[in-house]
């Protein structure tokens, strides 16, 4: 029990440093378990500095920084045990267009190493550019909703679409 | 496992049928605000076997059958199935000998759900341990709901910690 | 104490209706004193129905849907004793291209009635478009912050600003 | 009371003096993830006499003051000031002469803050009284900080009661 909670959390810190350096292009980070000897009851505090910016806690980062060290977060835990399937809502609301960037470079790479399907849901026109394929949904009857396949490249003339 | 499709029936704002294909590398589901996208993302939390009506957005597990629109009444049944491709065999031994697993929820107005594999019906449980097998699931890593993300930055020290606990 | 809550929450509840309609381009809200008579003590209850969908709690409403009646409710309670100066940061984020174009059109119209001055943070390149004048932020020596002054059809060249 | 310029430095990354000026209409403040926007938005909350570091993302008033970065020192003291014009004579007494008002707030590492009105040192009452008049201030539903909407979102029923009680 304890012991397999030391483990993963050494695999996912492992991860995580490395995600937040390709997340952020540079940089460093850090997990750490705090308050408790016994990781069970331990509390997870989360270091980070940005390319050129010092170890601060995460609540000192910006906005998007914050949210970008949460997607490394996140990202750490499931590489440990890839599923099929990964699914996120509006994960990049915060980010601004190069981190969104470095994050789609990101789920390329997933998408390689670990054949994961990804369900992405997105107003980011970056994002929308760099699917494979695009749903649209759309609510022509109010409060019905309908699934249409929007062409790639049609995508960038449908203003309404985000 | 892989994932082939989702289809949605009577699901929150989705009172027509409507069927998703899954396919590899990176799907977009884009639109305007309230147009249904995150109803998408939960109706396959809750076909996964989600137990909580409050990670619908619920109240109760019935708000996500359709309520109703100005234009057309209120459903009585919600439905939800997904198309797994097992020519892997990496399924549970009860349903492994199907190239193909179906997985569908079905819950009626003041009566439940009822979940059932090629058809045949099952608990919840076994549902869920199909997912858990394979590390996906209502509660997975795999599965960021919309906020989840906000949720994480404000999140408590041992809130945090619990996150870490799935990879183990 | 009592009675001046009570004669405010009318007040803002009249404003609510009002805004909401105008951001959502329709549909319908209240706001409701609920859990005690005391209105000291008393919750305060949002309803919403954007046009088209029945009246709901909030929590039912999507992430956008959320994020427009809580624009509304800050400018209903701002409008009850405008303040010469307003600063948003990033309250666009939630919402697609038409929501954004409504909630510009509401700050213009504010401008106009209340003299106000408004500081808008953005990422979002639709409520950039409809400003007055813009400031860039950069930071070339990492971790020290700069102002510019954006030219406003330069502002669409330059990628990075978002 | 109309707000002419404010005036940012030492305050967190704005090392250097950061003059922005303030006009009628629409400004907008623009810039990639972590460049210092959000970092204005708090010293405008900080000189109208914000008294929570919490407020601010710090553990204590110190963190408002420029720690360094890769290439520079810390510095030992912060400053932000506000020049509002004042030819509508809407001020209070006390310096309702004026034509022009300047407000400015000094932090010291160890040492605290001290406020400043037309160079005459005040209380941090004093300035907050002044933007109290006018509705303004830190905490008035003018000032939205990045998460605010979200914030109110989550929030309790009571927690948004309290909202309300500023209009009155
Ligand atoms: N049981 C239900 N019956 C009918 N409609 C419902 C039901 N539950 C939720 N809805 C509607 O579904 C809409 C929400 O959809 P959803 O949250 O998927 O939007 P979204 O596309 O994710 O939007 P956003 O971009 O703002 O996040 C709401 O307008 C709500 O009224
Ligand atoms: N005391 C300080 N000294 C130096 N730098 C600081 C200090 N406090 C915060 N910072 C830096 O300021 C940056 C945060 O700036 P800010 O929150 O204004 O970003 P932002 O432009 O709002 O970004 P976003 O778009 O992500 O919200 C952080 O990178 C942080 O390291
Ligand atoms: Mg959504
Ligand atoms: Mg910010």
């Amino acid at each position: 029990g304890r012991q397999r909670l030391k483990n993963s959390f050494e695999l996912v810190n492992k991860n995580f440093k490395n995600l937040f350096k390709k997340l952020f292009g540079g940089g460093d980070a850090e997990l750490k378990l705090v308050g408790d000897d016994d990781p069970l009851k331990a509390g997870l505090e989360i270091l980070a500095s940005p390319p050129g910016k010092k170890m601060q806690l995460l609540s000192l980062l910006s906005g998007g920084e914050q949210a970008l060290t949460a997607i490394s977060l996140i990202f750490s835990v499931f590489l440990c045990n890839p599923a099929p399937i990964c699914i996120l809502d509006e994960v990049d609301a915060a980010l601004d267009d190069s981190n969104v960037g470095r994050f789609c470079n990101l789920l390329d790479k997933i998408v390689d190493e670990t054949e994961t399907y990804f369900l992405i849901v997105t107003h980011h026109r970056l994002t929308m550019a760099k699917m494979n394929r695009l749903f649209g949904v759309t609510m022509e009857q109010k409060g019905i909703s309908r699934l249409v396949s929007v062409d790639l490249e049609q995508a960038n003339k449908i203003k309404d679409i985000a | 496992m892989k994932f082939k499709s989702i289809r949605i029936s009577g699901f929150k704002s989705f009172l027509e049928p409507t069927e998703i294909n899954l396919d590899e590398g990176l799907t977009g589901i884009v639109g305007p605000n309230g147009c249904g996208k995150s109803n998408i993302v939960e109706a396959m939390k809750w076909v996964m076997g989600e137990s909580s009506a409050r990670q619908m957005r619920g109240e109760g597990m019935d708000d996500v059958i359709f309520s109703g629109s100005n234009e057309r009444p209120a459903r009585n049944f919600a439905e939800v199935t997904i198309k797994l491709d097992n020519t892997e065999k990496k399924a549970p031994a009860s349903f492994n000998q199907f190239d193909e697993i179906e997985i569908s929820r079905k819950i009626e107005r003041e009566k439940g759900s009822t979940y059932r594999v090629n058809s045949k019906q099952v608990r919840a449980r076994d549902v869920q341990l199909i997912f858990a097998d394979t590390a996906t699931g209502a509660r997975s890593s795999g599965i960021v709901s919309q906020g989840r993300i906000s949720q994480i930055i404000e999140s408590s020290l041992e809130e945090r910690r619990i996150i870490l606990e799935e990879a183990a």
